[in-house]
């Protein structure tokens, strides 16, 4: 499964 | 990023900027709740547990240091500072914490992304920054009047998560597959709580009134 992609926003 | 989300930022920014400014200058916090300044330090607190793992950018890495030193900085003015704690109202402001706390928490814990300690505690911070300032408005709705600096802060609060709902349509848009329902119904939440007050806020602006809340 996909590692969630880094939260990008503040 | 794209303009939205700077002035997004900025926006944010500046309203943490205005409110310490505030503390520091005139050493008091009358009118400011602490209980939604201790809430806002747990939101950045458990928002940013990824700080030193995941590094996105540097602006990105430093706004998180910035808002972490001035949440924290602000609380502790409001609990340790010999002058500024004087003018807190703790009688006013009688919000408890647990009232949002737990049901963020148990919310995060059914409707997240991934089951995973950081990403539900990345949920939890979402929920909790949409109600955070409840504690700030109940104390504004019960002084009943609020200074130039307060209302400022609660307009610059509610106005940077209103530009990243722009920043949200403008990246549904431009990215493929840039989806999470979560964060946009938080956002919208929040910024919906804030409506009442931003019209009372532009009403006496209009009117060029001092600001009354109704009780």
């Amino acid at each position: 499964d996909t590692e969630t992609e880094p939260h990008d926003e503040l | 990023m794209n303009i939205f989300r700077l002035a997004g930022d900025m926006t944010h920014l500046m309203s943490v900027i205005v409110l310490l400014l505030k503390i520091h200058t005139i050493k008091s916090c009358a009118g400011i709740s602490l209980k939604t300044q201790e809430l806002y330090a747990l939101v950045f607190a458990t928002r940013y547990l990824d700080i030193f793992t995941d590094f996105i950018s540097l602006y990105n890495t430093i706004m998180k240091l910035i808002f972490l030193a001035s949440s924290f900085s602000i609380v502790w003015y409001m609990r340790q500072h010999k002058i500024v704690r004087r003018s807190y109202d703790k009688d006013q402001d009688t919000f408890r914490h647990l009232f949002l706390i737990l049901p963020c928490l148990l919310l995060a814990l059914f409707i997240n992304e991934k089951f995973t300690f950081k990403e539900v505690m990345w949920t939890f911070s979402l929920f909790l920054e949409a109600v955070a300032i409840l504690p700030q408005l109940v104390l504004l709705q019960r002084t009943r009047n609020i200074d130039n600096l307060t209302g400022q802060y609660v307009f610059l609060l509610g106005a940077y998560r209103a530009l990243y709902i722009l920043n949200w349509i403008y990246r549904y848009f431009t990215e493929p597959h840039y989806v999470h329902w979560i964060t946009w119904i938080s956002g919208l939440v929040q910024t919906l709580l804030y409506a009442d007050f931003f019209y009372y806020y532009f009403n006496s602006w209009k009117n060029n009134v001092k600001l009354q809340l109704p009780a």
